[in-house]
């Protein structure tokens, strides 16, 4: 809660901690709709109760993967030498990321429930908005499917499926959406699809059609979607990928008629509770602060936002205007921690050191600099932390959002610096 | 007091307005 002063939160040290308990939603969940309300899926933590997963990965190994994604990110938006432009490199062909044993890129952490074919079939696949082709793993696999938690989708066995031909036009739409050129099949003239992520991850497969269900109302015939039929990478047990980027072959972009290129979310606030995401607009429960998508200094296919300011404690930071301008923003549901240009992060943590200097501090937690030992707390008062974006738009971070608790006596402060202040 | 809320388990709806050109945040929409 929000502490008498307005610029301070009270939280519960047990709310940031993970639990072991799936805590489902009541409502908003997939199939729990009415006729005329816009789809909405249940969103889950991937490594979470809710996902049924056996093992979470450490919080080194999840940040590890943190910093490969943001790698990736930064090296797509890496400038062309000399010339001061940007360069739109797409993983697989410029960008030479170092494979990180244990790393995986392109992969978040969400995971929804689609049905998929005819009759359709459940799929849990990755939700992503850094990336833009939906595809999942076909039967027969024809060179190599990595083990799923639902039965491998199998084309021959849906009455709605067809592959597309390499002489479509939808074919030639897939290089933009995947960084790389598409194939085409000599025996069967079938389009093929390639999409290489930074770790070496990779899916290959046919380019095809098929009905794909959000909920028993929401059915989205000829839907384009990658059938996977080599998949090789870390993508833990999910099926495969859903695409919420900007580019053509995206769901977004899709069912741009049906939704109007709508789509929200809420995350799970923990690994053991659940969120949804929904397509189309209204509904919405509260008022809506927007701020523009920016072109995100040219990288088109990411949601680019511009950060002018933050405040921690009600105070804005002296953080030059520049700071922001020079490195743009994006955001993007796959990242864990938010990165910071080096001056802001320098501010920020100096700032929140100096609200939080009644308690005592604790190592650093790989990547997270800046750590407490609460051990001795229940309940934890903690600078509030505000983003202010272009437009006006002031965003208060709840404690769940400030803080990652790996245990009670490691509680962080959940941003991180790049490097590069023009990264 | 009544406690009605609790705004620890409150989350964040982000709403992608792609066609707008734009991106929202709402405190009560989840």
């Amino acid at each position: 809660k929000v502490a008498p002063d307005g610029h301070h939160l009270t939280v519960e040290l047990a709310a940031l901690l993970p639990s072991a308990a799936c805590s489902r939603r009541s409502a908003k969940v997939t199939g729990v709709k009415k006729e005329d309300s816009s789809p909405s899926l249940e969103v889950v933590h991937r490594h979470g109760p809710c996902a049924g997963a056996s093992k979470a990965p450490s919080e080194a190994e999840i940040f590890v993967r943190d910093q490969a994604r943001v790698d990736l990110i930064h090296s797509k938006f890496s400038e062309e030498s000399g010339s001061g432009s940007v360069q739109r490199i797409r993983p697989s062909k410029a960008t030479k990321i170092p494979a990180k044993s244990g790393a995986t890129i392109g992969s978040g952490n969400y995971i929804v429930s689609v049905g998929l074919g005819t009759p359709k079939k459940e799929l849990s696949l990755i939700f992503d908005t850094g990336s833009d082709l939906t595809w999942t793993q076909c039967e027969p696999c024809a060179r190599y499917c990595y083990s799923q938690k639902d039965p491998v989708f199998a084309p021959s066995k849906s009455t709605s499926y067809s592959n597309i031909s390499c002489s479509s036009p939808s074919c030639s739409q897939l290089e933009s959406g995947t960084g790389n050129e598409p194939g085409c099949s000599s025996a069967t003239k079938s389009c093929i699809y390639g999409i290489q992520y930074g770790d070496q991850s990779f899916s290959v497969g046919y380019f095809a059609k098929e009905t794909l269900s959000l909920s028993s109302y929401d059915v989205i015939e000829n839907f384009l979607f990658g059938c996977g039929q080599n998949n090789r990478g870390l993508f833990g047990s999910a099926a495969g990928l859903l695409g919420l980027g900007q580019d053509k072959i995206s769901i977004v972009k899709q069912t741009a008629q049906k939704y109007g290129q709508i789509f929200s979310y809420c995350l799970p606030k923990t690994a053991s509770s659940t969120g949804y995401l929904t397509f189309g607009g209204g509904g919405n429960g509260g008022a809506l602060k927007y701020t523009p998508i920016t072109k995100a200094h040219g990288v088109a296919n990411f949601y680019g936002l511009d950060v002018v300011g933050i405040k921690v404690g009600g105070t804005q930071l002296p953080i030059s205007s520049s700071v922001f301008s020079t490195s743009g923003a994006i955001i993007d549901s796959g990242t864990v921690i938010t990165r910071l240009p080096p001056a802001a992060y320098d501010a920020l943590k100096s700032a929140f050191q100096k609200g939080m200097t009644a308690y005592p501090k604790a190592p650093e937690l790989s990547i997270l600099d800046t750590c407490y030992d609460l051990s001795k707390y229940t309940s934890v008062d903690v600078p509030k932390v505000s983003f202010l974006f272009k437009g006006g738009t002031e965003l208060d971070l709840d404690a769940i959002g400030i803080l990652y608790g790996a245990s009670p006596e490691q509680v962080c402060l959940a941003f991180a610096g790049n490097q590069d202040p023009r990264s | 007091v009544a406690i009605i809320g609790n705004v620890q388990q409150k989350s964040l709806q982000v709403v992608y307005d792609v066609g707008g050109g734009r991106v929202g945040f709402g405190y009560n929409g989840c």
